[in-house]
């Protein structure tokens, strides 16, 4: 474990946190994507399912049960509870136009043909993507909450300081995976459009569309 | 090399 890799997952901690409280104070998840939290409960499913066969230390245990809770929970909240208040008309991104091209990706290229490491693979270039349905929303709508822009904010910086970390890992540890680096590059560079607004406009972020 | 890394990363 090291600095960078902690400060990434304590900042997509603090933007699950932040998602998840923002839609229950205000019961209203207006502004948010149902599909990009859907990816992302896909993405922690598939991804941590070695919580059934493998323990590696309790942070890991305790932090990948809290994603994948917090995700059906939002998910939850978006599709049952405050459903009146999900924004269908806008939330049109068609993510089977990323599911089957990722899924097919990760049968062709990855670092072990077996189910746990298909699906692992799989994981890692869906979440590359799987804010793609967020930000189209807001490029239709013309504007994010304050909040939610704090939640992207948080959502991005995660996997760029995770990009440090393999830095890190490769100098110190000669640790180096392919395929998570090139997806969190990916993943990263999908967020600077993002980046620039949130610092240049401050609050209000208008992604033009 | 990678598999004498176990998946530690979230």
């Amino acid at each position: 474990m090291n600095i960078f890799r902690l400060a990434g997952d304590l900042s997509h901690l603090a933007a699950i946190i932040i998602l998840l409280l923002k839609i229950w104070k205000t019961r209203s998840c207006a502004g948010i994507s149902g599909k990009s939290q859907i990816l992302f409960a896909l993405v922690f499913t598939t991804r941590y399912l070695d919580l059934l066969t493998s323990f590696i230390s309790l942070y890991n245990t305790c932090m990948k049960i809290i994603y994948i809770g917090c995700a059906y929970a939002t998910v939850h909240l978006i599709y049952m509870k405050f459903k009146a208040t999900y924004d269908g008309n806008h939330d049109t991104f068609r993510i089977e136009f990323l599911i089957v091209p990722v899924g097919g990706l990760s049968f062709l290229v990855n670092h072990d043909f077996s189910p746990l490491e298909i699906l692992w693979t799989f994981s890692i270039y869906l979440e590359s993507v799987a804010i793609l349905p967020q930000l189209f929303l807001i490029s239709k709508t013309g504007e994010a909450e304050t909040i939610t822009t704090h939640y992207l904010f948080c959502l991005g910086v995660y996997r760029a300081l995770y990009l440090f970390n393999w830095i890190w890992r490769f100098y110190f540890e000669g640790f180096f995976d392919m395929i998570a680096i090139v997806a969190g590059v990916v993943q990263t560079i999908l967020y600077c459009d993002f980046f620039y607004l949130y610092v240049t406009k401050g609050e209000k972020v208008a992604i033009p569309s | 090399e990678l598999d004498d890394f176990e998946k530690d990363e979230l």
